[in-house]
């Protein structure tokens, strides 16, 4: 989300 | 994805396959808290509702989601029902609300956006980092584990440890991008394990049985 927290980890 | 995640993430998965090895092969769950089984769900399942808003990650993301949030309530359903003579409340004695609380609270003020979603997520990163705190608990009390409990132990502690090196490495190969929510929650919660992996490495691993002093 370009913002750095695409939460994209578990 | 890098080594130390995926690592993390498949010690992670065995955590899980070897809680639920001990349970089926002893048919009992004792020396496992509830209570922190409990929380593993709601922390799944607060986390993990961008399931079904549309934010796809990738198929091994979505799989292993799917994963955490169906084996752990698998897990409540094999301590709650099918093995719950062997479920000992009097020494699960944690106060969850110690827990539950202070995590929503601090969701609610240290969050990336003032969303459901968003802090709903938050929420499920403070309450990782202390959720095994019932387990340690009562650990303490009893002062004495099985020895394939240290092993479900130790192996959660891998996983939560190896996100720091992830972290690591993610900061130096994507242009210094950092996650200080989970960060932050993942160093507090890694500390947690420290004194575990102290007695772990000292007795268990030396083939002693896992026993405090007294």
């Amino acid at each position: 989300d370009g913002d750095g927290h695409s939460h994209d980890e578990l | 994805m890098n080594l130390f995640r995926l690592v993390a993430d498949l010690s992670h998965l065995a955590s899980i396959f070897i809680l639920l090895h001990k349970i089926q092969t002893t048919r009992s769950c004792r020396g496992i808290s509830i209570k922190t089984q409990l929380l593993y769900v709601l922390v799944f399942v607060t986390r993990y509702l961008d399931l079904f808003t549309g934010d796809f990650v990738s198929i091994y993301n979505s799989v292993m989601k799917l994963f955490f949030i169906g084996s752990s309530c698998y897990i409540i359903y094999l301590m709650r029902i099918k093995y719950k003579p062997t479920n000992d409340p009097s020494i699960d004695t944690f106060r969850l609300e110690y827990i539950l609380g202070p995590t929503a609270v601090l969701a609610l003020i240290f969050n990336y956006k003032f969303t459901f979603l968003e802090v709903l997520w938050a929420f499920s990163i403070y309450l990782e980092a202390v959720a095994i705190l019932p387990q340690l608990f009562m650990l303490q009390r009893t002062g004495e584990a099985e020895t394939i409990t240290t092993h479900y132990l130790a192996a959660l502690g891998i996983y939560r440890g190896l996100y720091i090196p992830n972290w690591i490495y993610r900061y130096f190969t994507e242009g210094g991008a950092i996650d200080p929510i989970a960060v932050v929650a993942g160093i507090v919660q890694t500390a947690l394990y420290v004194d575990f992996f102290y007695v772990y490495f000292t007795k268990v691993l030396q083939g002693q049985k896992f026993e405090l002093p007294a």
